[in-house]
C-alpha cells in the first residue's frame, strides 16, 4: 500500500 | 533493508565522498556545478527535516547526517574556499526553473498534506531534475575530467539501484510509492546518455567528451 507518514528510506 | 538498497546507499555515498576529495584534493572545482550541489543541499535538507524527530534507525540517521554535512561542505569549498576555480561562465542552468515547478507540484501531488510530507515530496521532485545544470555545463563545456564522471556514474546508478529496490519491495511487500518511483524513473532516465558515454569511453580509458 501507499507509504505515508514517517519515510523509512533515505 | 534489501541488497539493491544498501548498494544504492552505498553509490550514493560514494559519489558524494568522491566530488569532496576531488575537490579538496585538486583545490578546484572546476567542471563542477555549484548550482546542482545547491539543490542536492536543499533536496537533503527538506528531505531530513525528520531528523531529530523520527528515529529509524542508527543507520538512517547516520546516513543522513554525513549526506547533510558532505553537501554543505561542497557548496562551502565550491562558493568560499575554492570559488576561484568555479566555473561560473558556464554554469548558468536556471535553477529557479526546478525550483519552482517541484514546489508547486509538490503541493498538488502528495501523500499526505503536512508540511512535513509537502516538504519530502518537493524534495523527491526536486532531487529528480537536481543534476541538470551538471550534465548542463558538461554539455557546454563539452568534456568531463575523468574523476567527474565516474562521480555522475556513482550518483546515477544510485537511484537506478532504487528502481531495483522498489521492484524488490513491490514483489516481496506489496510496497509501492508512485511519488518516489516515478521521480526515480525521471531521475535514472536523465542519466542515459551520460551512461552511454561512460561505458562506451571511460570504461575504455577515453577521457568523456560529447560529440561537439
Amino acid at each position: 500500500g501507499y507509504m505515508t507518514g514517517s519515510h523509512d528510506e533515505l | 533493508m534489501n541488497v539493491f538498497r544498501f548498494l544504492g546507499d552505498l553509490s550514493h555515498l560514494v559519489a558524494i565522498v568522491i566530488l569532496l576529495l576531488k575537490i579538496w584534493k585538486t583545490r578546484s572545482c572546476s567542471g563542477i556545478s555549484g548550482r546542482s550541489q545547491i539543490l542536492f543541499a536543499i533536496v537533503f535538507t527538506t528531505r531530513y527535516l525528520d531528523l531529530f524527530s523520527n528515529f529509524i534507525s542508527v543507520y538512517n540517521t547516520s546516513m543522513k547526517i554525513v549526506y547533510i554535512t558532505c553537501s554543505y561542505a561542497t557548496v562551502y569549498l565550491i562558493y568560499g574556499k575554492f570559488k576561484a576555480t568555479y566555473d561560473f561562465n558556464h554554469d548558468t542552468f536556471r535553477i529557479e526553473f526546478l525550483l519552482v515547478p517541484s514546489a508547486i507540484l509538490a503541493f498538488l501531488v502528495n501523500h499526505d498534506f503536512s508540511p512535513l510530507e509537502i516538504l519530502w515530496t518537493f524534495s523527491i521532485y526536486l532531487e529528480s531534475v537536481a543534476i541538470l545544470p551538471q550534465l548542463f555545463l558538461v554539455s557546454k563545456t563539452g568534456e568531463a575530467e575523468t574523476i567527474t564522471s565516474h562521480y555522475l556514474f556513482a550518483l546515477g546508478s544510485y537511484r537506478l539501484l532504487y528502481l531495483l529496490n522498489w521492484l524488490w519491495r513491490y514483489f516481496s511487500q506489496g510496497f509501492y510509492d508512485l511519488i518516489a518511483l516515478l521521480s526515480g524513473i525521471l531521475q535514472t532516465v536523465l542519466y542515459c546518455d551520460f551512461f552511454y558515454l561512460y561505458i562506451s569511453k571511460v570504461l575504455k580509458g577515453k577521457k568523456l567528451s560529447l560529440p561537439a
